[in-house]
């Protein structure tokens, strides 16, 4: 039952894992001088954990990262991040900003971060956010994959109960989604631009979370924020807020664009897509398509910023 | 398959400090089991808190009871699961 094209592929409707993955598969085998597919390391219950690069050649280009689903029942991030892929295989020689970027930059999409969360939203927990791991004397299992990263962890805005939704974990980096991330973006070491994709809040938002010190790039990046916003609200009108994670919705140690922003990644981004007050983490599939398009506009605003400020 | 039969997405929207420390004192409230979907962020900003059937009563009691507003955004979780994977299956047919 799975499809043998990726134009067959639905993508106004929610997929299973095995789905992506093989969605994956057919994207590499159908542009294999643009897309690979690295395995960046497993999960604890031991899936691949796998990256999308897309690159028109060289080595150790600087790179644009994106990733979708670290929180796994935020099932429009996947969605949109299967779009994104199709969208870059389809627009890299026509849209001037992806064609531009794609001469000097690769890109890297992780489309589902946290695997075995994601598969267990599928068959046994639709409501599932972290991941699966288990902790000795509690009945407890998963960790807040953004509450792990080694940035203000373990402070406020992070709870230490294993039973919590935000659990920290017992050391930054204890999962292997986050490691996987953390030591490929260290390896790498050429990463200039990191956006991490959650729902549902309609937030654009730069670091930090874990401290009110606003970083040293604050104007630029409120300024890149307020012009990725207004090209994703003039598509079909949805509102986002923008600032940072302190001061826009509340003070979150350990997180992920925390912890990019202070490897020295200045564009440092996190979205919360849409909705506001409808649906929440149950939006319908009907929504992905435009969901995706909104936000991939704002991606664009971001990446032609990246490709014009080298640093 | 974990289900949500009768749970309920509430949303609230505190609108003094006061409300704003009731709500967040609902997150210490393990015996309701709450899932909040917003967490508390400050005054005017919205709550969602997915209820489970047997907290709702006790919930929507505890709410009025402080004078605190809230609206159904959800009315039954399970329905929208259960259309969801109605398209899911659809889909793959298709």
């Amino acid at each position: 039952g799975l499809p043998l094209s990726t134009s067959t592929f639905d993508y106004s409707s929610y997929h299973t894992l095995d789905e992506i993955y093989n969605f994956m598969d057919l994207l590499v085998a159908e542009n294999p001088n643009l897309v690979s597919k690295l395995e960046i390391g497993r999960s604890t219950e031991n899936r691949p954990l796998y990256v999308l690069k897309f690159s028109k050649g060289g080595s150790n280009r600087p790179a644009f990262w994106i990733d979708t689903g670290i929180h796994s029942r935020e099932w429009v991030t996947q969605a949109s991040g299967v779009w994104f892929a199709k969208k870059i295989v389809q627009d890299h020689e026509n849209d001037q900003v992806l064609a531009s970027l794609l001469d000097t930059m690769d890109i890297f999409l992780e489309i589902v971060t946290n695997p075995d969360g994601f598969a267990f939203t599928h068959t046994k927990n639709r409501m599932w956010r972290k991941t699966r791991s288990k902790h000795s004397g509690s009945i407890c299992v998963g960790v807040d994959p953004n509450r792990n990263w080694d940035a203000g962890f373990g402070g406020s805005g992070a709870s230490s109960n294993p039973c919590s939704e935000t659990y920290h974990g017992p050391y930054a980096n204890s999962e292997p989604e986050v490691k996987a991330i953390v030591d490929f973006v260290k390896s790498h070491g050429n990463i200039k631009a990191f956006v991490s994709i959650h729902s549902y809040s309609q937030l654009l938002l730069y670091p930090y979370g874990y401290t009110r010190t606003p970083v040293p790039d604050q104007k630029e990046l409120h300024e890149i924020s307020e012009k990725a916003v207004a090209a994703l609200t003039s598509l079909y009108g949805t509102q986002y807020k923008y600032g940072s994670i302190i001061t826009t919705i509340y003070q979150a140690s350990g997180g992920t664009i925390d912890w990019t922003y202070d490897q020295g990644i200045k564009y440092s981004f996190t979205f919360e897509l849409r909705d506001t007050g409808r649906y929440g983490f149950l939006l319908p599939a009907k929504q992905i398509i435009p969901a995706a398009e909104e936000t991939w506009l704002a991606l664009q605003v971001i990446m032609q910023h990246t490709l014009d400020n080298p640093y | 398959t974990e289900t949500f039969v009768g749970h309920q997405v509430l949303r609230i929207i505190p609108t003094s400090d006061e409300e704003l420390q009731k709500v967040q004192e609902l997150q210490d409230l393990e015996d309701l089991q709450l899932d909040f979907w917003l967490e508390p962020r400050g005054l005017g900003l919205p709550v969602d808190v997915r209820v489970p059937f047997p907290s709702l009563q006790p919930l929507k009691v505890h709410l009025e009871a402080n004078g605190i507003s809230y609206s159904i955004m959800i009315e039954d979780v399970q329905e929208l699961l259960e259309q969801e994977q109605t398209e899911m299956l659809r889909s793959s047919r298709r």
